[in-house]
């Protein structure tokens, strides 16, 4: 997976 | 949450409260530069768009409520209210060197083709070079107060720990962001000359003087 979908964090 | 990626906001929010009290309290900006706070000020405005529309946590808004806030705070305190005291002479690092690529990069590789995700791409490029020009300065003047380089060294680690909250995350998580791992390396190893002048010499309570 390259990322996850939400950025949480800062 | 982690212990490294607390950690590494904590040390974040220090060097944040670390100058704009340094400015603040001496009433002067001198040995600042005026363009690295200013590509910080554009890489919270970009990254934290989703301010309002995406809430992850209290701590999170929060956070990014006072980022932003304390770094527009310490930009109009260098451009406005102590001025005088900005040294434009050494603050001369050309930021379109650094915008234009990371801003052109951001447009090729980033995660996903959308007005919100470009710009947080360019924020995290951004973010990795943002500290060049203050870095450049400290050369240029061969000198640093010591309270710069406690900045400095707050800053340069709050992204070091965000490396080790990747491994974790990626361990326990399976949370794998390659565009940020890739700039918070770039963004560390910049550091790497500061962090060994910081060690040897600030640590043992000498000035930070580089080689002129």
């Amino acid at each position: 997976v390259l990322h996850s979908a939400s950025h949480d964090e800062l | 949450m982690n212990i490294f990626r607390f950690l590494g906001d904590i040390s974040h929010l220090s060097a944040i409260i670390i100058l704009l009290l340094k400015i603040w309290k001496s009433r002067s900006c001198a040995g600042i530069s005026g363009k690295s706070q200013l590509l910080f000020a554009i890489v919270f405005t970009t990254r934290y768009l989703d301010l309002f529309t995406n809430f992850i946590s209290f701590y999170n808004t929060s956070m990014k409520v006072v980022y932003v806030a304390s770094s527009y705070a310490t930009v109009w305190m260098i451009y406005s209210k102590f001025k005088a005291t900005y040294d434009g002479n050494h603050d001369t690092f050309r930021v379109e060197f650094l915008i234009v690529p990371t801003a052109i990069l951001s447009f090729l590789v980033n995660h996903d083709f959308t007005p919100l995700e470009i710009l947080w791409t360019f924020s995290i490029y951004l973010e990795s070079v943002a500290i060049l020009p203050q870095l450049f300065m400290v050369s240029k003047t061969g000198e640093a107060e010591t309270i710069t380089s406690h900045y400095l060294f707050a800053l340069g680690i709050y992204r070091t720990l965000y490396l080790f909250n990747w491994i974790w995350r990626y361990q326990f998580e399976e949370f794998f962001d390659l565009i940020a791992i890739v700039a918070g390396l770039v963004q560390t190893v910049l550091y790497c000359d500061f962090f060994y002048l910081y060690i040897t010499k600030v640590l043992k309570g000498k000035k930070l003087s580089l080689p002129a």
